[in-house]
């Protein structure tokens, strides 16, 4: 996948994702898939080496019902304990924003007010509540986000969201660390007679056993 | 550290879409392993937009609910296999099958309890077929089992049956490693503990070299 900009050192392959079988059938895109999904991915300067794609933007165009389920590491990262308050009394979202580069963990209150400032920020620029903006993370645990890059990009990152299966690429490949390949994926199947499409992508290569709730 | 974004536009309701997410989550990113560490980061999020139909899902038990399911399912295991296939230095997939126990959680922990043993993942890297190592991983994993129900294969080769081990062609078995390794394919262990209905499926890769040169040389 290659985006943004041609250089060679931000392309990373697709894995080759094996689906079980089923009554569905594979189908192009990852989360843009489904209807109502815009995602976007570019480099915002958030990485400490070369210039992969860093920053990822996922939106619905509606009140997306939201489900979380996040690490049971009491050492657990702001992003992640930010999205845990807000799903204790929120049922719905519109956006999730991704950085590579830094976890924001173990960084304490200030890294959980730099969480919130970006939800913020997006959520202004997308024009819905703050709560309505999820946070994820990754990269070099012990670092706070990279805030002002982060921030600078949001213009660009928003006016890059596409329903296309490009958007969805993007996202995948900048939420990438170590990973050697981009993960994304979808299906189409019918369900209670309706045509319903699930996708999704992913991130991970190491520091990986998770332990989830 | 594993991050994931699933969406969908089928129209479900909230407790059911938490309901299911839990659910999915249990049977693809948490039977997965790479290192054994946990992160401080793991988080997957799944948003449903609802714009595929009218009618909300609302029942687990009903037909609608557990096609959905099952799409969650196949979408999130897909997605969770390839972070372990992308295992820091792996060179092959480890797929853990484990059938006979008395249900599906118990299962799932030897399953994961095999795919996470430094011993197995090694040996699997040095295309060793040792079948004592993953007894030993299924015998520590915490659930109660009959020696004498213990059955192993590797791939198609049996390794050990009612508890007791197999002569099988070592060359056969290790060419089967080699070639997952060759390939960065996938080393199926199929494992049975009893009569019960519980089957559970686990994750993992081999563990290399390469890991330890990757993560002394990532600062954090």
């Amino acid at each position: 996948v290659c985006v943004d900009v041609g250089t060679a050192s931000i392309c990373i392959p697709a894995a080759p994702i094996v689906i079980p079988e089923g009554p569905w059938k594979q189908i192009p895109g990852g989360v843009t898939a489904a209807k109502g999904f815009k995602a976007a991915g570019l480099y915002g300067g958030l990485r400490a080496k070369g210039e992969k794609p860093d920053l990822a933007l996922v939106t619905c165009d509606v009140d997306a019902i939201v489900a979380g389920v996040f690490t049971k590491n009491i050492v657990a990262a702001a992003p992640v304990i930010y999205c845990r308050n807000v799903l204790k009394n929120s049922n719905t979202a519109r956006a999730i924003l991704i950085n590579a580069g830094q976890a924001n963990a173990a960084t304490g209150n200030p890294g959980y007010q730099d969480a919130v400032e970006c939800a913020h920020s997006v959520a202004q620029f997308l024009q819905v509540r703050q709560e309505d903006v999820m946070i994820q993370s990754t990269g070099v645990i012990g670092q706070r986000i990279k805030k002002e890059a982060l921030l600078n990009s949001l213009p660009r990152l928003v006016n890059s969201l596409s329903s296309t299966v490009e958007g969805a690429d993007a996202a995948a490949v900048a939420i990438t660390t170590t990973d050697l390949v981009s993960k994304s994926v979808a299906i189409e199947a019918e369900v209670g007679g309706a045509h319903v499409k699930v996708g999704g992508m992913t991130k991970g290569s190491g520091m990986i056993h998770p332990n989830m709730a | 550290t594993m991050l994931g974004v699933v969406t969908t536009d089928a129209p479900v309701t909230s407790d059911l879409w938490r309901e299911m997410v839990r659910i999915s989550a249990n049977r693809s990113f948490n039977q997965i392993s790479v290192d054994g560490d946990t992160s401080t980061n793991d988080c997957i999020i799944a948003l449903a937009s609802g714009l595929a139909g009218p009618v909300k899902i609302s029942s687990f038990n009903s037909i609608e609910g557990c096609q959905l399911q099952a799409c969650l399912d196949a979408v999130m295991q897909g997605l969770a296999k390839s972070v372990a296939w992308d295992g820091e230095g792996a060179t092959c997939l480890l797929e853990v099958v484990v059938f006979g126990a008395n249900n599906e959680a118990e299962a799932a922990k030897i399953a994961r309890t095999v795919a996470s043993s430094s011993l197995v993942k090694a040996a699997v890297y040095g295309r060793d077929p040792n079948w004592g190592r993953i007894a030993c991983a299924v015998g520590y994993a915490g659930i109660d089992f009959d020696l004498n129900d213990l059955h192993l294969s590797l791939g198609d080769i049996p390794l050990m049956r009612s508890g007791q081990p197999l002569p099988f062609d070592r060359v056969e078995a290790s060419t089967y490693l080699k070639q997952a390794g060759e390939s960065h394919g996938t080393v199926k262990i199929h494992i049975s503990i009893g009569n019960g209905r519980g089957c559970g499926k686990a994750w993992g890769c081999d563990l290399s070299y390469d890991y330890v040169k990757i993560n002394a040389e990532y600062t954090t």
